[in-house]
C-alpha cells in the first residue's frame, strides 16, 4: 500500500501569485480596483477548490489507511492468540516430558509434596514384549515416549487413569543393565484405592529415605528377602550335596518320628 | 467582502486539511510498523 503523503494543505506562497497592485493615480482607480478584486477573488476560489479537492482526497486515503490498518491489526491479534495456545500447549506438553528427566530418580525437586515420594519397582517381562505395559495393579494413561542416550529402549510415560485428581505418574524402561526387568518409576501418591491382590511380583526401593535398601513392599508382593530366599532354595536345589544332605536329614526326621 | 470570506474559507479547509495529513502520516508509519512486526 503507497500512499503520496507530500500534501500541500496549504500554499505559502499563494500570497504571492496573487496580482500585484499597482499604484495608479488616474480617474479609473475604481475600475482597476474592482479588476484586482475580482481576479484576487478567482484566485482565492481557485485554491479553495484546490485545497477543498485535496481535503476530500485525504480523508478519503485516511480512511482507507484506516481500514487496512484495522484488518492488519485484527490479523496481528489473531495470529498472537494462536501462538500464545500453541506455546502454552507445547510448553505444557515440555513439562510433562521432563517432569521425570530434569529430576533424577531419588532426588527430591523439593517443588510439591507429591515429587518427594519417588519409587521406582523392577518388573520381568519378556525381552519380546516392547509394550513397556506393567501389571501394578492401578490404570493408566500413556502420553509420551522417548528415547534417551543412556538406554537404548525406549522410555514410556504414563499418567494415573484419575488424572487430574490423582496426580501420579510413571515412567517405564526397559533395564539397561539387565534386559530382563523393565523399570518403572513412580511419581506422588495415589489418592483413591489401592493395587488389587493379583499383581505381579515386584521389589520397591525408596530411593528417596535410604538409597538402594530395601524398605517397603507392596500389598501382595514378595519383598527383597523373598526373592533372595527363593535365588538361594534355587541354587541350593542344584547342589547335589546339599540335596542328600536334606534327604538324609528329612529321612532320619522319618525314622526318629517311626521310633516316637 | 466576499475576498475576506474566501480567505477565512481557505484557512480553515488549509487546517483541517494540515490535520488530516498529519493524522494520515500518523497512521501510515503505524500501518508499517505492524506489518513489519507481522511479516
Amino acid at each position: 500500500m503507497d500512499y503520496d503523503l507530500n500534501t500541500n494543505p496549504f500554499d505559502l506562497h499563494f500570497s504571492g501569485k496573487l496580482p500585484k497592485r499597482e499604484p495608479s493615480d488616474s480617474g479609473s482607480e475604481d475600475v482597476m480596483r474592482k479588476w484586482f478584486v475580482k481576479d484576487e477573488t478567482c484566485m482565492l476560489q481557485e485554491e479553495l477548490t484546490r485545497v477543498n479537492s485535496e481535503n476530500k482526497k485525504l480523508t478519503e486515503t485516511l480512511a482507507r489507511v484506516s481500514e487496512k490498518y484495522s484488518e492488519l491489526q485484527n490479523l496481528f491479534k489473531e495470529l498472537q492468540s494462536r501462538e500464545n495456545v500453541n506455546f502454552c500447549n507445547e510448553r505444557k506438553r515440555k513439562q510433562d516430558r521432563d517432569e521425570f528427566v530434569s529430576s533424577p530418580i531419588g532426588i527430591s525437586c523439593g517443588g510439591t509434596v507429591e515429587k518427594s515420594t519417588v519409587s521406582t519397582a523392577y518388573f520381568h517381562a519378556e525381552k519380546s514384549d516392547t509394550s513397556l505395559t506393567v501389571k501394578d495393579g492401578y490404570q493408566w494413561r500413556k502420553y509420551g515416549q522417548k528415547i534417551t542416550r543412556d538406554n537404548p529402549s525406549p522410555r514410556a510415560y504414563f499418567r494415573c487413569s484419575f488424572s487430574p485428581s490423582c496426580l501420579v505418574k510413571k515412567k517405564v524402561q526397559r533395564s539397561a543393565e539387565d534386559p530382563s526387568f523393565v523399570v518403572a518409576t513412580y511419581e506422588g501418591t495415589h489418592n483413591h484405592p489401592g493395587p488389587n491382590a493379583s499383581v505381579s511380583r515386584t521389589v520397591k526401593l525408596d530411593l528417596v529415605q535410604g538409597g538402594l535398601e530395601p524398605v517397603e513392599e507392596k500389598k501382595g508382593r514378595g519383598t527383597i528377602q523373598d526373592v533372595l530366599v527363593q535365588q538361594m532354595a534355587s541354587s541350593l536345589t542344584k547342589d547335589p550335596k546339599f540335596t542328600a544332605a536334606l534327604a538324609a536329614a528329612i529321612s532320619g526326621r522319618f525314622i526318629e518320628q517311626s521310633r516316637t | 467582502p466576499p475576498t475576506n470570506a474566501l480567505v477565512e474559507e481557505l484557512n480553515r479547509v488549509s487546517a483541517e486539511n494540515k490535520k488530516l495529513s498529519e493524522m494520515l502520516t500518523l497512521m501510515y508509519n503505524n500501518y508499517n510498523i505492524l506489518k513489519k512486526q507481522l511479516v
